[in-house]
């Protein structure tokens, strides 16, 4: 473990806590895309396939089961919670995210490290996380004003991502093995795609005003 | 056969 990836953990953390204390303390999800969220969750659940299986440490575990039960607290709450579906934008929220399943099911079928049913779910993780920001970006577009919460949800999400690139950078040069190419080129597709986010929240911080997205 | 590389990371 390292200071970067130790970062980037806690980084994570606080965009999902952030999300949870918008959508409770606010009772609302405007601005917040539910396909995002599912592929979050879906996210989740592949690449923890091996929660019972490989004990890493307690740090390790704990922290699957707090990503796992808040995305899915999150998609549920999105859904079902009466207070908080009403606010969601369904008609803005229509980015066909089950071709990112498909496509990212394909990919991992191509490309990953052995042709096992946990690699295979693994690789498919890594690539679905590296896209499934998308929903949520062309929601934030299409819905113009951001507010401060989703935000900072999204700047969270993006500077996780980017503290790990560090960490891998890190792990390359101190450990002889490390190879994990997979999680290093979708984690800086990831980061990319946060590229132009990352920009206008910058300018809206710099010159304190509220974040634009161009439309 | 060397035991799988567990993946240690989030």
């Amino acid at each position: 473990m390292n200071i970067f990836r130790f970062a980037g953990d806690m980084t994570h953390l606080i965009s999902v806590l952030v999300l949870l204390l918008k959508i409770y303390a606010t009772k609302s999800c405007s601005g917040i895309s539910l396909k995002t969220q599912e592929l979050y969750a879906l996210v989740f659940l592949a690449r923890y396939l091996d929660l019972f299986t490989d004990f890493i440490s307690v740090y390790n575990t704990v922290m699957k089961i707090v990503f796992i039960m808040s995305s899915l607290s999150i998609v549920w709450c999105m859904r079902m919670h009466p207070m908080v579906r009403r606010s969601y934008d369904k008609e803005l929220d229509t980015f066909r995210h089950y071709f990112l399943i498909a496509g990212c099911l394909l990919g991992a079928l191509l490309v990953h490290e052995k042709f096992t049913f946990q690699e295979i779910f693994w690789a498919f993780s890594l690539y679905l996380e590296a896209v499934a920001i998308l929903p949520q970006l062309v929601l934030l577009q299409r819905s113009g004003n951001v507010d401060n919460l989703t935000g900072q949800y999204v700047f969270f999400l993006g500077a996780y991502r980017a503290l790990y690139i560090l960490n891998w950078i890190y792990r390359y040069f101190t450990e002889k093995h490390f190879g994990r190419w997979i999680s290093c080129i979708s984690g800086l597709v990831q980061t990319a795609l946060y590229g132009d986010f990352f920009y206008y929240y910058f300018i809206s911080w710099k010159n304190n005003a509220k974040l634009q997205l161009p439309a | 056969e060397q035991p799988r590389d567990p993946h240690d990371e989030l």
